[in-house]
């Protein structure tokens, strides 16, 4: 199902960005 | 509580993101992070996509929160 990958890859990209997010705030990489 | 741990962490979170403190993100604040954060453009593009749910250009605090809490806890937890 293409609409379920899709979702799957923008969770993802969600994770990443709030892994980032995280990141950022305490200075760990 | 565990809950307004999260809500804090949302609340600075977004305030990353609305660097001017509109209430709001945009398209083009969502750009700027692409210099401080690891995503590309087209991943932050991406990311503004999936939390502007009703897509009028505009990330609210309330999109933005459901958005993290998803990350989180998984879908369909924040109605």
């Amino acid at each position: 199902d293409p609409n379920m990958k899709g979702a799957a890859a923008n969770e993802g990209v969600l994770a990443n960005f709030f892994n980032s997010l995280l990141s950022k705030k305490t200075g760990v990489p | 509580s565990d809950c307004s741990a999260v809500l804090e962490k949302t609340r600075e979170f977004f305030q990353i993101c609305d660097i001017e403190g509109k209430g709001f993100i945009t398209r083009r604040d969502m750009q700027r992070l692409n210099g401080e954060l690891p995503q590309s453009a087209e991943e932050l593009e991406n990311v503004f996509d999936t939390l502007d749910t009703d897509a009028n250009g505009y990330l609210t605090f309330e999109e933005f929160s459901s958005g993290f809490s998803e990350f989180m806890f998984g879908p369909g937890v924040v109605s």
